[in-house]
């Protein structure tokens, strides 16, 4: 179970921008919760806060009890190795590895042998539809191939909760059924999944809509009359 | 007009991909035209070879009966500089300038003012919703938000061809159909727009859809039956 109380992020870096404000929402354990809104207004901020990625300017944040919010750097990484799965919006593979490396370097904190790593790393690559790309590097990759490495990675360590901020936004209708098809199967698995997405077709597939509007939290109903 | 021969793109830098292969097309000046097809198989290729950014490994490009693939590669710089407008699927944005100078950049080769170049560069990013965003550089802006910047630079030099990889792949619904209003609008002055999309809304305004699969172009029968 995921928790935030009164999350806040506000950038200040000469430009003052309320990304988040006073957000309140609870994930249960095992769900499949989308976040949607218009651009530019809090959803991969959001996302990220709850990953631990990156600090609010002030409120919680709750994984499975542990306030992520005030545990040390070095233990927020630790339970991010083990605990979650990233997709970021723009994917941040390392350039100079191929796919399969990008793949592997999520398992490398995880005690799986080498050889291992890179049986599993195949085995993911080749689900997302990329077992001739294995040595390919990055640059060498299309857009939604890149997308598909960043999937793959993400679900390297076999992580209990799995945030993705707009996984099939280069993805072609038939590879985007795919992938949630996917998705599908880890969430009946009983893993924790939060999409950040614009795509209906992935809304369609989940328990709860979380709709961010200028940073808040905005209710069912207030939904329908935008 | 466009005009494309035989165009044939193989990557060989140790991962032999052949990318586009034997692709004859034709763009009628004023078209609005959608090139669609899964991921990975050669779309963003056919856009860049269009737009002079690339050259092929075999085949011929025409634009307005200039052949691309024989100018030097000044003549090619003018041509795009003057004709062009390019939105890329990962927008290419300069990150140490504002979203301002980001579309000015796109005007320097056309000899106008400063000012002007100002003035027009902020109209433009009103345009697609960032009038409070002028200063803000890349890293302080949404996926969203940077992709909009990617736009209205491609409009900035007031192009007679519009070419856009994905242009509405980090955008929520509403801000898709403005955008889609403002393709219209540039459309309906005369412009020729080639835009490489997985959307169905985008698809529904076009005229012609170029369906690439494998590298080839697939024809309008063959397209049902996937
Ligand atoms: N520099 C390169 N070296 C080797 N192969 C490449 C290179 N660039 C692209 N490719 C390959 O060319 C093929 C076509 O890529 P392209 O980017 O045109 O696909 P796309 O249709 O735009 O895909 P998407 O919808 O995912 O963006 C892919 O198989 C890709 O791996
Ligand atoms: N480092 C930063 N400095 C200043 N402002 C920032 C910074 N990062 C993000 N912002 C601002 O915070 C707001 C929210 O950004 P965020 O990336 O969360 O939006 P989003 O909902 O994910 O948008 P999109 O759907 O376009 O990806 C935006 O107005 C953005 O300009
Ligand atoms: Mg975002
Ligand atoms: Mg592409």
């Amino acid at each position: 179970i995921i928790r935030t109380e009164k999350l806040t992020k506000v950038y200040d870096s000469g430009y003052r921008t309320v990304a988040l404000q006073q957000v309140d929402l609870q994930i249960p354990k095992g769900s499949l919760s989308c976040i949607m809104g218009p651009s530019g207004h809090g959803k991969s901020t959001l996302l990220h806060l709850i990953g631990g990625l990156d600090r609010p300017s002030s409120g919680k944040v709750f994984l499975d009890d542990v306030e992520l919010t005030a545990v040390t750097a070095d233990r927020l990484t630790e339970i991010r190795a083990r605990k979650l799965g990233f997709v970021f919006q723009f994917f941040n593979l390392l350039p100079v590895l191929t796919a399969l490396e990008n793949v592997q370097v999520a398992m490398m904190l995880a005690g799986i042998s080498k050889r291992e790593q890179e049986e599993r790393a195949a085995e993911l690559l080749k689900l997302v539809g990329l077992e001739d790309k294995l040595r390919a590097r990055p640059n060498q990759l299309s857009g939604g191939q890149r997308q598909r490495v960043a999937i793959a990675r993400a679900l390297a360590n076999d992580p209990e909760i799995l945030l993705m901020d707009e996984p099939s936004g280069n993805l072609d209708s038939r590879s985007e059924a795919e992938l949630l098809e996917q998705i599908g199967k880890v969430n009946a698995q009983g893993k924790t999944v939060v999409i950040v997405t614009h795509s209906e077709k992935v809304a369609e597939m989940a328990q709860q809509i979380i709709y961010i509007r200028d940073g808040q939290l905005v209710l069912g109903k207030e939904i329908k009359e935008q």
